[in-house]
């Protein structure tokens, strides 16, 4: 089953 | 002190609409070069990042770097009175607690003024810097728009296989499947219509339907949307503005 990823797993802060 | 002349308030009222489904406050970070805003959905699954240009406005000055915290609903009901023709005017002091919003009838002698309360919002600011793309799709977005919507009443998931010559959309519900074909094409006469496809390696992934229904809400800024996929990665989905872009950066579904 594909799980939905959050887009902060992608993603560092500045 | 900020102040932004459109000629059109149509822009900033497809912009907005584009925007306000998905993100209900944001930090509009202004600039001598123009205004920026990015902004992350409340489920964190889809980035917004828009960028609107100077060159954009038929007047634009911006002495300092201000940032103005914009409630979207807000924004959208009052912009929403004037007409789609008007000249919209936006402006700010340097340390303002409110947006002032004027339209301007080219017509009639008739002049609307508002302010908009602006809000304080602590957001951090993601890197999404530039980053390596396995297949780049450009299409019409009507097309795009009208694949979402049909594929969305089969399954929570669309499928995007993108091959040398072909992009295929896919979707497999509980009531059955759709498959959706798209292929390279040049139309000299309607270049608004022409399809293009570079591939670097094959791609499958998978993204939530729902999601892909908030960013073909931004259909009308543009002709047309480039889509930018990478093995898992989050896809990009690219609507160009006269001068500058609102991009949706949406997570993929995959294994892990």
């Amino acid at each position: 089953m594909d799980k939905q990823h959050s887009i902060l797993s992608f993603y560092s802060s500045f | 002190m900020l102040e932004g002349k459109f000629e059109e308030a149509s822009l900033l009222k497809k912009i907005v609409e584009a925007m306000k489904d998905c993100v209900s406050s944001c930090n509009f970070n202004c600039t001598e070069n123009g205004i920026s805003v990015q902004a992350v959905d409340n489920s964190r699954v889809l980035l917004i990042s828009l960028l609107i240009e100077k060159d954009t406005f038929e007047e634009y000055r911006c002495d300092r770097n201000i940032t103005l915290g914009v409630g979207l609903g807000s924004l959208s009901k009052i912009i929403g009175n004037g007409a789609n023709s008007d000249y919209l005017t936006i402006s700010a002091d340097d340390d303002a607690d409110k947006l002032n919003i004027i339209f301007e009838d080219k017509v009639k002698d008739k002049i609307s003024e508002y302010n908009l309360k602006l809000l304080d919002i602590d957001a951090d600011l993601l890197d999404v810097g530039p980053m390596d793309t396995d297949a780049t799709i450009t299409l019409p977005s009507a097309d795009f728009a009208k694949i979402c919507k049909d594929m969305k009443v089969l399954s929570e998931s669309l499928q995007i296989i993108v091959t040398k010559d072909s992009a295929l959309f896919q979707s497999v519900g509980d009531i059955g499947t759709g498959n959706i074909v798209i292929r390279p094409k040049t139309d000299i006469d309607h270049p608004e219509e022409s399809v293009t496809i570079s591939l670097d390696k094959p791609i499958d992934l998978s993204f939530g339907s729902k999601y892909l229904s908030d960013i073909i809400k931004a259909t009308s800024l543009s002709q047309k949307v480039t889509i930018k996929l990478t093995d898992q990665s989050p896809g990009v989905f690219e609507y160009k503005l006269p001068s500058g872009y609102l991009r949706f950066y949406l997570a993929p579904k995959f294994d892990e």
